[in-house]
């Protein structure tokens, strides 16, 4: 992604649960919405509820920024490779 | 395993730890590269119905489905939607799309956690006995989340998530990434959240070592698993055409080596590369290496991948030679040719033969397997070494288990050395890594919940490092492989576990979520990466002075400022709590220094008396410390002792 800003890559995006908008019923459909707001084509990869709020998703490194401005949203961090020890 | 079990003492104590009920409650969650159902580690005669706890489910992919689970092998899942995302679709005809294990590593780990009492184990023959599990009666949950193309955060992400719903009580990750700080820090984002459920967390420190600075997995809610050899070696010995015997390790099973001295070259000297000497894919000249045997010198490319290349080469043999950064360690492989692995020293040695005998020859002599080999345990010279480069004052890793030439389950996709030209099966292989020494502490954790389910994540932990030792039988203290001489506390953490001691440690250092929590305003975090890591908002009380100082771990790592010392003597305060979890009793402290002048060390009070269970008394450690050079390190042992439990943690002083 930093090489060619239109390649996707894999990020996590940690919300901030509590900040929720009255407006949505479940958190899901927040993140469906907020990750709507940068990307039409983007899906959520995995939801998480127990280890961090928010999901992973791919995306440009454009949408990745303009996702980070986005109220709610903690932190938008680049997929990472671990190796077997 | 085969080997660990009585070196860690657990097969004269077998009373001593709970064989049915609880034992069998407790779930061990492997996150690796799947499991090979049909290895006889994952039989469950004589094992109850699956534990009513269990949330989990057997997943259906290729080559897989929930008939391969059974009640020891109760739980199996794969997450590749990261790793997909990234590599395109996996290529099922290359790798099984299910928890299945065409790898051999996650099978190797679950079996080394928990695998069942296999009878007439071994390798080719080698390392032969019964193979058993670490906590034999305990039930395995694999989650699938290492690819041939990696381990993807989204994925290790997802099955922690998991593995918490299903309800394990133990998570063992032998994997690990670069360093990044904690809240960035998938392996340790997770790890928080199963440590808040009372997960045990265990973790492999890494195979960076010997250098300092090199751990992995450094956080401190999780269990970090440093790797210390056994009792056993495999030696293999080189013998020279000058009449002279050098010791090396071989698992070489096949047809032998004539009887007699064959022509010998360093590959470096048959070769048009530069680095022609790491028998590198297509480096050797065949003219120059046929029908003989061939020295190379370890590094870049796997070991056993040395050996396919001299084979291809025409080559008869290979002596393998350890260069300084490995030192004297030795790491046996299953070579697909006569083969040996010498000490850096015996290579230089051998090294000068060569160069001074122009017809040099040599044979290789396999003399199978030996047990009882001394000093034992030492560290394993590529197990990573602190200081903890994230937090320095929290001391990492904090144990050292088996980790050097470990027998356990393997995958029956893939030959003993995961070389694609490797057509044989085998159901137990021998391996190396700090990934074989993490599953045993995951084991011997599940040992103790079974033991003690009301006991936290942190006093499982504290009773694992509080009885580890650091010195042998005859009083000498761990060696490290790589320098030849005394381990020290950022080689071994509190040393080499101890199980059966473990069980009844005395007291504990335990640590709660709000614990944690303070640690991270100790590091000054702010809310949103306390958010991000603990899903939480959480501010710090602006109130209140939070210290690494104070932080309950079972361990100290003083660090000093040396230009600020150079001043004179500082002095330095650190505060911990005990809680008493046997008999009632009256501890005193005493203070062992292992190095050099600079520190004086006091404790208040001097004695602790407990009466009740779960008790808790408090007591602070005040470090006199003058000025010393930058980049000196100091350590000491404070212990804890009412005459039959003691309560051991090191101490490590360093002047930044």
């Amino acid at each position: 992604a930093a090489q060619n800003p239109d390649q996707r890559a894999t990020y996590i995006i940690h919300m901030a649960k509590s900040e929720m908008p009255a407006s949505f019923e479940h958190h899901t459909h927040w993140y469906e919405s907020s990750l709507k707001s940068v990307s039409d084509s983007a899906e959520i990869l995995y939801t998480y509820d127990n280890v961090i709020h928010g999901f992973s998703t791919q995306l440009t490194r454009e949408e990745a920024e303009s996702l980070e401005q986005r109220p709610g949203i903690l932190s938008v961090l680049p997929e990472l490779k671990y190796e077997l020890h | 395993t085969t080997r660990s079990p009585e070196f860690l003492g657990l097969d004269k104590s077998a009373n001593l730890f709970p064989t049915s009920g609880s034992a069998s409650e407790v779930i061990v969650g492997v996150l690796d590269t799947g499991v090979w159902p049909e290895s006889k580690s994952f039989d469950d005669t004589g094992l109850g119905p699956v534990p009513s706890s269990w949330k989990g489910a057997c997943e259906t992919g290729t080559n897989f489905n929930a008939s391969n689970c059974n009640r020891k092998l109760i739980g199996a899942r794969y997450f590749a939607r990261g790793y997909e995302a990234t590599l395109g679709p996996i290529d099922e005809s290359k790798e099984s799309k299910s928890p299945r294990d065409d790898d051999g590593h996650g099978t190797h780990t679950a079996s080394t956690a928990a695998g069942s009492v296999v009878e007439g184990a071994s390798l080719f023959g080698y390392a032969a006995g019964t193979a058993r599990g670490m906590a034999t009666r305990a039930r395995v949950a694999a989650y699938k989340v290492c690819w041939v193309g990696g381990c993807f955060s989204s994925d290790i992400l997802a099955a922690i998530e998991q593995a918490i719903d299903d309800n394990v009580n133990v998570l063992s990750m032998s994997l690990g990434g670069g360093t990044s700080d904690y809240y960035k820090d998938s392996v340790a984002i997770g790890a928080f959240a199963a440590m808040e459920k009372g997960i045990l967390v265990s973790c492999s420190a890494g195979n960076a070592g010997p250098s300092s600075y090199s751990l992995s997995n450094v956080a401190p809610w999780i269990t970090t698993v440093g790797a210390g050899t056994l009792d056993r070696d495999f030696p293999a010995f080189v013998s020279l055409g000058n009449g002279q015997n050098y010791s090396g390790v071989s698992l070489y099973k096949g047809d032998g080596l004539p009887g007699k001295l064959l022509p010998f070259v360093y590959a470096g000297n048959a070769s048009n590369a530069t680095n022609g000497n790491l028998c590198m894919m297509d480096t050797l000249i065949p003219e120059k290496v046929a029908g003989k045997i061939v020295m190379c010198d370890r590094g870049v490319n796997a070991r056993v991948q040395k050996g396919a290349v001299v084979k291809a080469a025409g080559g008869l043999g290979m002596v393998l030679a350890n260069t300084e950064s490995n030192g004297e360690e030795l790491v046996a492989d299953a070579h697909l040719l006569p083969a040996t692995a010498v000490g850096q020293k015996f290579g230089d040695a051998i090294k000068s033969y060569l160069v001074s005998d122009p017809k040099p020859t040599v044979t290789i002599l396999f003399e199978g397997t030996k047990v009882g080999v001394e000093p034992s345990p030492v560290v394993a010279a590529f197990s990573s070494r602190g200081p903890n480069s994230i937090t320095p004052e929290l001391l990492k890793p904090d144990m050292i288990a088996p980790g050097v030439n470990i027998l356990a389950g393997w995958s029956g996709a893939v030959g003993p050395t995961g070389l694609a030209t490797d057509s044989r099966r085998v159901g137990f292989n021998i391996i190396s890594g700090t990934s074989m020494s993490c599953p045993h502490v995951s084991g011997l954790a599940a040992l103790l919940k079974a033991a003690h389910p009301e006991w936290s994540p942190a006093a499982i932990r504290s009773a694992l490092m509080t009885t580890a030792y650091v010195s042998y039988k005859n009083g000498q203290k761990l060696q490290d492989i790589a320098t030849g001489k005394a381990s020290t506390p950022f080689d071994h953490g509190a040393g080499h576990v101890n199980p059966v001691s473990a069980l009844n440690p005395g007291l504990v250092y335990d640590l709660t979520v709000d614990d944690y929590l303070g640690f991270l305003c100790a590091l000054n975090y702010t809310a949103s990466q306390i958010n991000s890591l603990a899903r939480r908002k959480f501010t710090c009380d602006a109130s209140k002075r939070y210290s690494l100082a104070d932080f309950n771990y079972p361990s100290f790592a003083v660090n000093i400022d040396a230009a600020q010392s150079s001043s004179g003597s500082s002095v330095l305060k650190y505060s911990r709590t005990l809680t008493n979890v046997g008999p009632p009793g009256t501890y005193k402290v005493s203070i062992t220094s292992s190095t050099g002048p600079g520190v004086k060390i006091s404790v208040e009070p001097a004695t602790l008396s407990f009466t009740q269970a779960n008790e808790k008394k408090s007591y602070t450690v005040t470090f006199t410390v003058s000025s010393m050079p930058s980049n000196t390190n100091s350590f000491a042992r404070l212990e804890w002792s009412d005459g039959k439990y003691i309560v051991g943690s090191p101490i490590a002083i360093s002047w930044n």
